[in-house]
């Protein structure tokens, strides 16, 4: 799975998704990454959020969404919210495999990539064109 | 802070991010261009919607994620996508599911939000809505990957009861009675 979120000039927040869902899969099986809220979420308000992982998971916590919820109605912070929702709210399955992981950006340019995975392949760029990538 | 951008390539199970240097280095290199792509659009003034779709476009092309041209394949043997796209300031969302001849998911995905009263369209609806709008269509085998094809046909020769090649029809007649043992492992599910 792939995902971005990004902030324009004019304050405007977007996100997106884009997968080839689970190996295997079977039964016209659809994950979170099309549905808004589970797969992809965006509100100037609060964040621009994109998920990956095991999306049956993203889908009945809607992690984007929940994420933003905290940060419009509990005055969570952009990290706090993102953090709380992925380490805290989201099952921690297998023997160390992880559930999965978000990225996400508010309008202030503050960015949040927790993840439960041993891995998530991350990068942000700075309004200066400056890269950073991550991978654990 | 001041970040503009973030992407993401996909959560990994430990099997996946145990790399090697030279794969690591391309991994860098695939998510680089990505955010350089969507920072372009952002520097020049552009929206955060043509950010989004600019940065996710290299990363459909790219054969190293799980999407678009590297997308990993299902029991059928096909590859198939889903996407979706939301803007901050309006909530206008759009989103396509189960497509399997669109190259570029999160471009279909936007002309949902942007050019239909919908928000999610699903296989060959999508798809037909997607060339209705001037995208064009591509064959399935466009998005396999000889990785991808091999994992998959080493999934077959070790569960007998999937005893099928990988054909773009094959779902429609193949009726596996359990689920394959190589699915068993947590990693296998992740995006």
């Amino acid at each position: 799975t792939v995902g971005a979120a990004a902030v324009d000039q004019s304050g405007t927040l977007a996100a997106g998704t884009s997968t080839g869902g689970t190996f295997n899969k079977r039964w016209g099986r659809i994950g979170d990454s099309p549905i808004t809220g589970a797969g992809s979420y965006a509100e100037n308000e609060t964040a621009a959020v994109s998920s990956t992982g095991w999306g049956e998971y993203f889908i009945r916590g809607v992690v984007p969404h929940d994420i933003a919820s905290m940060m419009r109605y509990g005055d969570a912070s952009l990290t706090e919210a993102a953090r709380t929702v992925i380490n805290e709210k989201l099952p921690q399955i297998g023997d160390g495999q992880g559930t999965g992981g978000v990225i996400a950006l508010d309008v202030e340019g503050n960015v949040a990539t927790p993840f439960t995975t041993p891995g998530m392949f991350r990068g942000w760029i700075t309004e200066e064109g400056e890269v950073a990538v991550r991978f654990y | 802070s001041n970040v503009v951008m973030v992407v993401h390539g996909g959560a990994g199970s430990i099997e996946e991010v145990n790399m090697t240097e030279e794969e690591a280095e391309a991994y860098r290199a695939e998510l680089t261009e990505a955010l350089r792509a969507g920072y372009a659009v952002i520097r020049d003034g552009g929206s955060s919607l043509d950010a989004v779709e600019a940065a996710i476009k290299p990363m459909e092309e790219s054969r190293m994620f799980n999407s678009g041209r590297g997308g990993v394949f299902t029991n059928a043997g096909t590859v198939e996508h889903d996407a979706s796209i939301m803007e901050g300031a309006t909530r206008k969302a759009g989103a396509i599911a189960g497509t399997k001849h669109i190259a570029h998911p999160i471009e279909a995905a936007r002309l949902v939000m942007e050019e239909s009263p919908h928000v999610m369209l699903a296989r060959q609806g999508a798809e037909e809505f997607a060339l209705a709008q001037g995208m064009d269509l591509v064959p399935n085998d466009y998005f396999y990957t000889d990785e991808r094809r091999a994992r998959f046909l080493e999934g077959l020769s070790s569960d007998a009861s999937t005893e099928k090649a990988p054909d773009e029809d094959a779902g429609v007649r193949a009726r596996p009675e359990r689920a394959p043992e190589h699915l068993g492992t947590v990693g296998e599910h992740l995006g």
